[in-house]
Protein backbone atom coordinates (compact mmCIF):
# COMPACT_ATOMS: atom_id res chain seq x y z
CA UNK A 1 0.00 0.00 0.00
CA UNK A 2 1.22 3.46 -0.83
CA UNK A 3 -0.99 5.67 0.40
CA UNK A 4 -1.46 8.50 4.01
CA UNK A 5 -1.15 7.80 7.52
CA UNK A 6 -0.93 6.43 10.27
CA UNK A 7 2.51 5.82 9.69
CA UNK A 8 3.97 2.71 11.56
CA UNK A 9 7.82 3.48 11.33
CA UNK A 10 9.96 6.17 12.77
CA UNK B 1 8.60 -5.56 12.40
CA UNK B 2 11.40 -7.32 10.96
CA UNK B 3 15.64 -7.42 12.10
CA UNK B 4 16.30 -4.35 9.77
CA UNK B 5 13.54 -2.23 10.97
CA UNK B 6 15.24 -3.18 14.91
CA UNK B 7 18.38 -2.32 14.21
CA UNK B 8 18.03 0.44 11.92
CA UNK B 9 15.80 2.24 15.26
CA UNK B 10 18.46 0.44 17.20
CA UNK B 11 21.37 2.65 15.30
CA UNK B 12 19.57 5.43 15.45
CA UNK B 13 19.30 5.54 18.57
CA UNK B 14 22.97 4.57 19.49
CA UNK B 15 24.06 8.11 17.14
CA UNK B 16 21.74 10.54 19.29
CA UNK B 17 23.02 8.69 22.56
CA UNK B 18 26.58 9.33 21.19
CA UNK B 19 26.52 12.82 20.32
CA UNK B 20 24.37 13.52 23.47
CA UNK B 21 27.33 11.54 25.57
CA UNK B 22 30.43 12.92 23.47
CA UNK B 23 29.11 16.97 24.04
CA UNK B 24 28.36 15.90 27.58
CA UNK B 25 31.20 14.25 28.71
CA UNK B 26 33.75 16.62 26.87
CA UNK B 27 31.52 19.39 28.29
CA UNK B 28 32.12 20.59 24.56
CA UNK B 29 30.24 20.87 20.80
CA UNK B 30 33.54 21.87 19.18
CA UNK B 31 32.77 19.97 15.39
CA UNK B 32 29.20 19.62 15.71
CA UNK B 33 26.91 21.61 13.60
CA UNK B 34 23.89 22.90 15.57
CA UNK B 35 22.20 23.44 12.55
CA UNK B 36 21.86 19.94 11.64
CA UNK B 37 20.95 19.06 15.15
CA UNK B 38 18.12 22.30 14.72
CA UNK B 39 16.74 20.75 11.66
CA UNK B 40 16.54 17.14 13.52
CA UNK B 41 15.04 18.88 16.13
CA UNK B 42 12.41 19.91 13.32
CA UNK B 43 12.25 17.07 11.65
CA UNK B 44 11.41 14.63 14.92
CA UNK B 45 8.87 17.62 15.44
CA UNK B 46 6.78 17.35 12.49
CA UNK B 47 7.09 14.03 11.75
CA UNK B 48 5.75 12.66 15.38
CA UNK B 49 3.08 15.15 16.03
CA UNK B 50 0.88 11.99 15.11
CA UNK B 51 1.48 10.77 19.08
CA UNK B 52 -1.56 13.44 20.16
CA UNK B 53 -3.60 11.53 17.24
CA UNK B 54 -2.87 7.79 16.49
CA UNK B 55 -1.63 5.31 18.82
CA UNK B 56 0.80 2.30 17.01
CA UNK B 57 2.04 0.38 20.49
CA UNK B 58 3.66 1.03 23.03
CA UNK B 59 7.76 0.85 21.26
CA UNK B 60 6.61 3.66 18.69
CA UNK B 61 5.08 5.91 21.50
CA UNK B 62 8.08 5.69 23.76
CA UNK B 63 10.90 5.68 20.99
CA UNK B 64 9.16 8.81 19.56
CA UNK B 65 9.48 10.28 22.71
CA UNK B 66 12.97 9.39 23.21
CA UNK B 67 14.30 10.41 19.95
CA UNK B 68 12.47 14.14 20.07
CA UNK B 69 13.69 14.41 23.48
CA UNK B 70 16.86 13.58 23.09
CA UNK B 71 17.06 15.98 19.63
CA UNK B 72 15.75 19.07 22.18
CA UNK B 73 18.46 18.21 24.39
CA UNK B 74 21.11 18.16 21.92
CA UNK B 75 19.95 21.84 20.81
CA UNK B 76 19.83 22.84 24.56
CA UNK B 77 23.44 21.39 25.11
CA UNK B 78 25.16 23.01 21.79
CA UNK B 79 23.08 26.63 21.93
CA UNK B 80 22.43 27.13 25.94
CA UNK B 81 24.75 25.32 27.70
CA UNK B 82 28.00 24.33 26.02
CA UNK B 83 27.51 27.91 23.77
CA UNK B 84 30.91 29.29 24.51
CA UNK B 85 31.79 25.79 22.53
CA UNK B 86 30.17 26.31 19.75
CA UNK B 87 31.96 26.74 16.31
CA UNK B 88 29.11 29.00 14.47
CA UNK B 89 31.85 30.38 12.12
CA UNK B 90 32.21 26.80 10.54
CA UNK B 91 28.43 26.39 10.65
CA UNK B 92 28.18 28.60 8.03
CA UNK B 93 25.29 26.42 5.61
CA UNK B 94 22.75 28.41 5.04
CA UNK B 95 19.64 25.98 6.33
CA UNK B 96 17.10 28.03 4.11
CA UNK B 97 18.61 26.54 0.94
CA UNK B 98 17.43 23.23 2.29
CA UNK B 99 13.63 24.24 3.99
CA UNK B 100 12.51 26.09 1.41
CA UNK B 101 12.58 23.75 -1.43
CA UNK B 102 11.97 20.75 0.89
CA UNK B 103 8.39 22.78 2.47
CA UNK B 104 7.47 23.34 -1.47
CA UNK B 105 7.87 19.90 -2.77
CA UNK B 106 6.10 18.06 0.52
CA UNK B 107 3.10 20.72 -0.47
CA UNK B 108 2.90 19.54 -4.04
CA UNK B 109 4.24 15.31 -3.42
CA UNK B 110 2.41 14.21 -0.68
CA UNK B 111 0.48 11.29 -0.04
CA UNK B 112 -2.83 13.15 0.95
CA UNK B 113 -3.29 16.83 1.23
CA UNK B 114 -3.89 17.36 4.96
CA UNK B 115 -1.75 19.07 7.32
CA UNK B 116 -0.71 16.54 9.43
CA UNK B 117 -0.05 14.19 6.58
CA UNK B 118 2.07 17.48 4.97
CA UNK B 119 3.88 18.15 7.99
CA UNK B 120 5.24 14.08 8.04
CA UNK B 121 5.88 14.60 4.31
CA UNK B 122 7.91 17.97 5.23
CA UNK B 123 9.81 15.99 7.71
CA UNK B 124 10.69 12.87 5.07
CA UNK B 125 12.22 15.20 2.87
CA UNK B 126 14.03 17.58 5.58
CA UNK B 127 15.57 14.35 6.91
CA UNK B 128 17.07 13.36 4.20
CA UNK B 129 19.34 16.57 3.87
CA UNK B 130 19.40 17.09 7.46
CA UNK B 131 23.09 15.98 7.56
CA UNK B 132 24.11 18.43 4.84
CA UNK B 133 25.16 21.24 7.72
CA UNK B 134 27.40 19.26 9.84
CA UNK B 135 28.94 17.25 6.53
CA UNK B 136 29.98 21.04 5.01
CA UNK B 137 31.10 21.97 8.40
CA UNK B 138 33.61 18.57 8.22
CA UNK B 139 34.17 19.26 4.66
CA UNK B 140 35.00 23.30 5.96
CA UNK B 141 37.40 22.41 8.80
CA UNK B 142 38.56 19.42 7.26
CA UNK B 143 38.70 16.85 9.73
CA UNK B 144 36.26 15.43 12.56
CA UNK B 145 36.90 13.89 15.83
CA UNK B 146 36.53 10.01 15.55
CA UNK B 147 33.61 9.96 18.11
CA UNK B 148 31.44 12.03 15.74
CA UNK B 149 32.25 10.07 12.95
CA UNK B 150 31.36 7.19 14.71
CA UNK B 151 28.07 9.16 15.55
CA UNK B 152 27.76 10.03 11.78
CA UNK B 153 28.23 6.26 10.75
CA UNK B 154 25.24 5.30 13.00
CA UNK B 155 23.13 7.58 11.81
CA UNK B 156 23.80 6.85 7.90
CA UNK B 157 23.83 3.32 8.76
CA UNK B 158 19.73 3.68 10.32
CA UNK B 159 18.54 4.51 6.67
CA UNK B 160 20.38 2.22 4.76
CA UNK B 161 18.70 -0.50 7.32
CA UNK B 162 15.81 1.01 6.67
CA UNK B 163 16.06 0.76 2.57
CA UNK B 164 16.40 -3.30 3.40
CA UNK B 165 13.17 -2.79 5.76
CA UNK B 166 11.62 -1.48 3.16
CA UNK B 167 12.67 -4.46 0.50
CA UNK B 168 11.59 -7.02 3.70
CA UNK B 169 8.09 -5.43 3.85
CA UNK B 170 7.42 -5.06 0.00
CA UNK B 171 8.15 -8.63 -0.28
CA UNK B 172 6.58 -9.92 2.87
CA UNK B 173 3.79 -7.58 3.16
CA UNK B 174 2.81 -6.05 -0.01
CA UNK B 175 3.77 -2.51 2.00
CA UNK B 176 5.89 -0.01 0.34
CA UNK B 177 5.87 3.78 0.81
CA UNK B 178 7.06 5.60 -2.06
CA UNK B 179 8.06 8.91 -0.27
CA UNK B 180 9.90 7.22 2.70
CA UNK B 181 11.85 5.13 0.20
CA UNK B 182 12.91 7.79 -2.45
CA UNK B 183 13.81 10.16 0.39
CA UNK B 184 15.78 7.41 2.40
CA UNK B 185 17.54 6.51 -0.86
CA UNK B 186 18.38 10.17 -1.22
CA UNK B 187 19.48 10.33 2.26
CA UNK B 188 21.69 7.15 2.17
CA UNK B 189 23.51 8.57 -0.74
CA UNK B 190 24.69 11.39 0.83
CA UNK B 191 26.03 9.04 3.85
CA UNK B 192 28.36 7.63 0.69
CA UNK B 193 31.59 9.55 1.07
CA UNK B 194 31.33 9.53 4.11
CA UNK B 195 31.37 5.47 4.74
CA UNK B 196 34.06 5.46 2.36
CA UNK B 197 36.37 7.47 4.49
CA UNK B 198 35.39 6.17 7.63
CA UNK B 199 36.16 2.53 6.20
CA UNK B 200 39.20 3.21 4.59
CA UNK B 201 40.50 5.55 7.40
CA UNK B 202 38.41 5.60 11.33
CA UNK B 203 38.70 1.83 11.06
CA UNK B 204 41.77 1.77 10.30
CA UNK B 205 42.58 3.46 13.39
CA UNK B 206 43.25 6.99 11.58
CA UNK B 207 41.24 10.23 12.27
CA UNK B 208 39.40 11.28 9.50
CA UNK B 209 41.04 14.20 7.94
CA UNK B 210 40.29 15.46 4.60
CA UNK B 211 43.29 16.12 2.15
CA UNK B 212 43.58 20.66 2.04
Amino acid sequence: ADEAGPHDEL
Amino acid sequence: MNVFRLTGDLSHLAAIIILLLKIWKSRSCAGISGKSQILFAIVFTTRYLDLLTSFISLYNTSMKLIYVGCAYATVYLIYVKFRATYDGNHDSFRVEFLIVPVGGLAVLINHSFAPLEILWTFSIYLESVAILPQLFMISKTGEAETITTHYLFCLGLYRALYLFNWVWRFYFEGFFDMIAIVAGLVQTVLYCDFFYLYVTKVLKGKKLSLPA
